[in-house]
C-alpha cells in the first residue's frame, strides 16, 4: 500500500550521473595487472563456439590432462595468474623440474651419470621458449641452487 | 516476481566458495584462472 | 592552493622519472633497486621535507595521473590501448605509494605507515569528489578505479610488514569507500562496487581478517548501497543503469550468501531497516541465509514439530543495537513502563501517533522505528516467557503486555501503518532461532484473534507476497504459511478473501500445492 514516492532532486542528479557511469562501465581488466603477453581483447564469437569454460578447469587435475605444449603456453603467456601457477603444478607432477637461471624446465631423460649434494649430470630434455619447442642437452650439469 | 536467480551465473551449488573467483557484479561468468592475479615464485616471472 | 613556485614542475619530472625507472629492467624484483634511488631524488628535490610538501606531491601527481587519462580517453582507440596507456603510469603510481607506505618510518612504526596511507587515500578521494563535481557527467571512473584496486592488492601481498598493519589498510580503505558511497559519488557507483566485491577485498573483510573483525565494516558499505538504491527501488521504476546495479548487488548478496551466510544473518536486521519493503526478493535473499552448520527440516515434513526443534529456543546473533534506535527517550521510557506494569494506559491510545511522521501517503510512520519496537518488544516478550520457565507458543504468547501492544498495532494502524508493522514481523521470520519461533506464533495469533477480516487479509498478503516471488524464500515464512492453511484452527480456506478472484484462488491452491 505504500506506492511510489517522488524522486526528490539530488535523487535525479544521482541518476543522470548514475547514467553517465553506465556509458563507462569498468572493464575486467581494470582489476588485474596489466597483461602485456596476452591483454583481454573481448570480442564476440559466433554463440556456437563454448562460451564459459569448461567446467573444473581452474583444477590441477585439469591441468594435468593438458599436452606439455599447452602446459608451457600458459606458464610462459599466462605469467603471474592463478593459470600460471597450475601449468607449473601440472608440470611438475610431470616429473619437469624449473631452471631459476635458465628459466626452463627440464626433464631427465634418462637417470643422470653422476649426483652430488650440489648437482646432477646426465642426458635431458627441455623446453627451449625461444625457439619454443623440446631439445635433448647431453652431458648437462644441473646445480641444485638453481632448483626451483 | 523478482529473477530467476540461477540465471546469473554463478554456481550457487557449487562445494568451493564463490567469492575467489567472482569476477564482477556485471559479468555472468566467474574468473578463468588466467584472470586471477597470483602471487608465484618471483623465479616464474620470466617476461 | 598556494603551491610553492616550481613545485608542479618538480613533481611532473619526479613523476616521469619514477615511471621510467619503475618500468626500466633494473628496477629489480618489485622495483625495490628503482625505490631506492628515487627517494634519494626525492630527498634532493626537498619533497620529503614537510608534511605539507608530501601532500601536495600527492595530490599533484594524483591529478597529473588523472588527467593523463582524460586525455587518453578523448582519443579514439581501442579500450585495450586506452588502459595499456594510462595503467602504464597508474600503476606505477600505485607502486610508489605501497612503497613509501611500507618504508615509510622504521619498520615497527606502523603509525607513520597508516598516516600516510590514509593521507593518500583521502588525497586521492578528493581529487575524486571535485572531478566528480567539475566535470558532471564528463567523469570518468577509471583512474580511480583502478589506483585503488591495485593499491588495494598491493598492500594485501602476503608480506610480514603489511601483514602487521592489515587490520589498519582494511579500515582506512572502508573508510574512504565509505566517503565515496554512491549517494556521494553517483558516476563512481559502478566501479564503487567493483571495489567492494572484489575477490581480494571481499576475502580479506569477511574471511581472512580474525575474528569477523572486517564484518561490521563491510555490513556498514553495503547499507551504504541499498540506501542508494532505494529510492529508486521503491519505485520500482528501474531504467537500464539501475536495473544493472541492482543486479549486481544481487550477484554479490548471492556470493555472500553462499560463502558467508552468517554475516548476512547477524546483520539482517540493519539490511532491512534500509531495504525498501516492496524489495521483496532481495529481501528474501538476505532472511534466507542460515548458519552453515545448521541443518534446517524440510518445511514441507507433515506434522513438523517446529517447537521440538533444538536451535528454536536459541536468540540469533543481531550486531544491531535496536533498542537505542527507539526514539525518543520518553516514549521508550513510557514502553518499558507499559511492558513491566500496563501503564501508563495512554502508551496504548497514543502509539500509532507516536509512529507517525507525515500525513502524506506512502510516507505517513518512521519505518525504523516501527523496526526497532517490533523487535524489541518480541524480544522482551520471549525474555518474559523464559523468565516464567516457558517456551513461546500460541497459548504463553497470549495475554501479556507486549501482545496488548501488537494486538494494539494490529487494530488501531491504518493499512499502511499495518503493512509496515506486519513487515516488520515478518522480517523476523527466518532460520529456526527464537525470535522466528515467537514471530511465527505472534503473526498467526494476530490471524486467529483479529477482530476484522480486513487484518487477516492484510496478514495473508504480507505473507503471500513474499512467497511468489522467485526464490529463495526464507525457512520461518514457509513454516509459517504452512500452518496457517494447513491447521483447521485459523479456518483459512473458509474467508472470502481466499476466494474473492479466481486467479487468486488458483493462486492460493497453487501455493498450498507447493507447500503439501
Amino acid at each position: 500500500p505504500l506506492g511510489p514516492q517522488p524522486l526528490q532532486k539530488e535523487h535525479l542528479y544521482q541518476l543522470a550521473m548514475l547514467e553517465a557511469g553506465f556509458h563507462h562501465l569498468p572493464h575486467p581488466s581494470d582489476s588485474e595487472r596489466q597483461r602485456h603477453y596476452l591483454p583481454r581483447n573481448p570480442c564476440p564469437t559466433p554463440t556456437h563456439y563454448p562460451q564459459t569454460p569448461p567446467p573444473h578447469s581452474d583444477t590441477v587435475e585439469f591441468f594435468q590432462r593438458l599436452s606439455t605444449e599447452t602446459l608451457f603456453f600458459i606458464f610462459y603467456y599466462m605469467e603471474g595468474t592463478k593459470a600460471q601457477y597450475l601449468a607449473a603444478k601440472a608440470l611438475k607432477k610431470q616429473s619437469w623440474r624449473f631452471h631459476t637461471k635458465y628459466m626452463m624446465w627440464f626433464q631427465r631423460h634418462e637417470e643422470p651419470k653422476t649426483i652430488t649434494d650440489e648437482f646432477e649430470q646426465g642426458t635431458y630434455i627441455y623446453f627451449d621458449y625461444e625457439k619454443w619447442g623440446q631439445r635433448k642437452k647431453e652431458g648437462f650439469t644441473f646445480e641444485y641452487r638453481y632448483l626451483e | 516476481p523478482g529473477i530467476d536467480l540461477t540465471t546469473l551465473g554463478l554456481n550457487l551449488n557449487s562445494p568451493e566458495n564463490l567469492y575467489s573467483t567472482f569476477q564482477s557484479p556485471w559479468a555472468d561468468a566467474p574468473c578463468r584462472p588466467q584472470d586471477i592475479d597470483f602471487h608465484v615464485p618471483s623465479e616464474y616471472l620470466t617476461n | 592552493f598556494d603551491d610553492p613556485p616550481g613545485l608542479h614542475e618538480k613533481t611532473e619530472f619526479l613523476l616521469r622519472e619514477w615511471v621510467n625507472m619503475y618500468h626500466s629492467p633494473a628496477a629489480g624484483r618489485d622495483s625495490t633497486k628503482a625505490f631506492s634511488a628515487f627517494v634519494q631524488q626525492m630527498h634532493q628535490q626537498g619533497i620529503l621535507k614537510t608534511d605539507d610538501l608530501i601532500t601536495r606531491f600527492f595530490r599533484l601527481c594524483t591529478e597529473m595521473c588523472v588527467d593523463l587519462c582524460y586525455r587518453a580517453l578523448s582519443e579514439q582507440s581501442s579500450p585495450t590501448l586506452i588502459r595499456a596507456k594510462c595503467f602504464h603510469t597508474l600503476d606505477a603510481f600505485v607502486r610508489l605509494i605501497a612503497l613509501l607506505v611500507k618504508h615509510s618510518g622504521d619498520s615497527a612504526n606502523t603509525v607513520t605507515k597508516i598516516n600516510l596511507l590514509n593521507k593518500v587515500l583521502g588525497i586521492v578521494a578528493g581529487v575524486l569528489l571535485q572531478d566528480h563535481e567539475v566535470r558532471g557527467t564528463d567523469f570518468q571512473q577509471l583512474p580511480y578505479h583502478r589506483i585503488f584496486i591495485m593499491l588495494f592488492i598491493e598492500l594485501n601481498a602476503p608480506e610480514h610488514v603489511l601483514e602487521s598493519i592489515n587490520f589498519q589498510v582494511l579500515t582506512a580503505f572502508c573508510n574512504t569507500f565509505h566517503i565515496l558511497r554512491p549517494a556521494k559519488a553517483p558516476g563512481f557507483a559502478f566501479a564503487w562496487l567493483e571495489l567492494i566485491s572484489h575477490r581480494v577485498f571481499i576475502g580479506r573483510m569477511l574471511a581472512i581478517t580474525p575474528q569477523q573483525r572486517g564484518w561490521s565494516m563491510y555490513a556498514q558499505l553495503l547499507s551504504d548501497l541499498f540506501k542508494f538504491l532505494a529510492p529508486f527501488l521503491r519505485n520500482a521504476n528501474l531504467d537500464k543503469p539501475t536495473q544493472l546495479l541492482y543486479k549486481g548487488t544481487l550477484r554479490v548478496l548471492l556470493v555472500l550468501l553462499h560463502d558467508f551466510p552468517e554475516f548476512l544473518c547477524d546483520f539482517h536486521y540493519a539490511f532491512c531497516d534500509v531495504i525498501p519493503p516492496n524489495c521483496i526478493q532481495m529481501r528474501n535473499l538476505i532472511l534466507s541465509a542460515f548458519p552453515r552448520n545448521m541443518r534446517l527440516p524440510d518445511p514441507f515434513t507433515p506434522n513438523l514439530k517446529v517447537d521440538m526443534l533444538p536451535e528454536i529456543a536459541m536468540p540469533p546473533r543481531i550486531m544491531t543495537n535496536f533498542a537505542k534506535m527507539i526514539q525518543p527517550k520518553g516514549f521508550k521510557n513510557d514502553m518499558d513502563s507499559y511492558l513491566t506494569s500496563r501503564s501508563p494506559v495512554t502508551f496504548l491510545s497514543e502509539l500509532r501517533s507516536s509512529l507517525q511522521i507525515s500525513s502524506e501517503p506512502g510516507n505517513r510512520y518512521n519505518i525504523p522505528l516501527i523496526n526497532a519496537l517490533v523487535l524489541y518488544v518480541g524480544t522482551q516478550a520471549i525474555t518474559f516467557i523464559h523468565s516464567k520457565g516457558l517456551q513461546p507458543s500460541m497459548s504463553t504468547i497470549a495475554h501479556s503486555s507486549h501482545m496488548d501492544i501488537f494486538q494494539n498495532l494490529a487494530v488501531d494502524l491504518d493499512t499502511e501503518g499495518r503493512y509496515l508493522f506486519l513487515n516488520a514481523i515478518a522480517n523476523q521470520l527466518r532460520y529456526p532461532n527464537s525470535h522466528t519461533h515467537y514471530f511465527s506464533c505472534t503473526l498467526l495469533y494476530l490471524f486467529a484473534e483479529a477482530n476484522s477480516e480486513a487484518i487477516q487479509e492484510q496478514i495473508t498478503r504480507v505473507l503471500l507476497e513474499r512467497l511468489i516471488v522467485n526464490r529463495p524464500h526464507p525457512w520461518g515464512l514457509l513454516i509459517t504459511f504452512i500452518e496457517l492453511i494447513k491447521n483447521p484452527s485459523f479456518k483459512f480456506w473458509n474467508h472470502d478473501f481466499v476466494h474473492c478472484a479466481p486467479e487468486i484462488e488458483k493462486l492460493f491452491e497453487s501455493v498450498a500445492r507447493s507447500c503439501m
